[in-house]
């Protein structure tokens, strides 16, 4: 399984 | 910013240096806060100390502080755990004065710390109305992570209405955890309770489940919400104050 970054869920300001 | 008891200022940094060495510190009249990420962008570290929080509180203009929190640890580690905590920035300083007081006011020690001067990227975390919110005790959860990580560097978390299970496997074999929600909720510090909307089915990576484990001293319980296809979230609060919010991105299928 990869690892998902929190860059493909929350939007960088 | 002073807090009668110092030791709630450690546990934070605490909770927060092996994820993030150092953060920049939002500070303004409403208390502070803090957001950062680890240096691989997959997990993010929220923090909210609100100023009615504080034994006093003062702000005249609104900071941003550059903050080592592995200087800002090493400092508190020298505070005795009843001692009184001040920290103070004065107008177009490069530093950051932190005061500890003893109890009975016989020992006064000061540090001064420098700022850094740190870019901060800040992430916009949507409001979500997750699928499934577990509460259980946080010395449970970080046995639980610590226990997993024999097993394997990947914890898949089941929720179903009856309870959560957490399971492992690698080159050992497997192993899992299943907590059952608690029906006859004598102490509600104790009670695993689980609100579900709908089943989810996570796999994350156990090593930043075990190093937000780091923030448990904080609170007795521990708060994980989970939905689909979305980071967890992993909540410890500080008492009357705020909290500190982990989030983690999921592992998913390749």
């Amino acid at each position: 399984m990869a690892q998902a970054c929190l860059t493909q869920y929350f939007t960088p300001k | 910013a002073r807090l009668l008891h110092g030791s709630i200022f450690a546990k934070v940094i605490e909770g927060l240096r092996e994820l993030v060495n150092e953060a920049t510190w939002e500070c303004s009249g409403n208390g502070i806060t803090l957001q950062a990420m680890d240096s691989s962008h997959v997990a993010l570290v929220s923090l909210v100390m609100r100023s009615e929080g504080f034994e006093s509180y003062r702000c005249d203009r609104n900071m941003s502080l550059g903050i080592s929190l592995v200087s800002m640890s090493k400092v508190l580690k020298t505070m005795g755990k009843d001692d009184s905590l001040t920290i103070r920035v004065n107008d177009d300083s490069d530093s950051i004065i932190i005061a500890m007081e003893s109890q009975n006011q016989d020992k006064f020690a000061d540090y001064e710390l420098r700022l850094m001067d740190l870019d901060s990227e800040h992430l916009g975390i949507p409001d979500t109305d997750y699928s499934c919110a577990i509460k259980m005790p946080s010395s449970e959860f970080s046995r639980i992570c610590r226990d997993m990580s024999i097993m394997g560097d990947s914890v898949l978390i089941c929720t179903t209405k009856e309870g959560v299970k957490f399971s492992a496997k690698g080159d050992l074999g497997q192993g899992s955890i299943r907590l059952v929600q608690t029906t006859n909720i004598e102490k509600e510090e104790e009670a695993v309770i689980i609100e579900m909307k709908e089943a989810v089915a996570l796999t994350f990576a156990v090593r930043y489940l075990s190093m937000f484990c780091k923030a448990a001293p904080l609170s007795p319980q521990v708060g994980l919400s989970l939905s689909e296809d979305t980071p967890l979230m992993c909540e410890f609060k500080i008492a009357e104050m705020g909290h500190v919010r982990f989030y983690l991105a999921p592992k998913i299928e390749d």
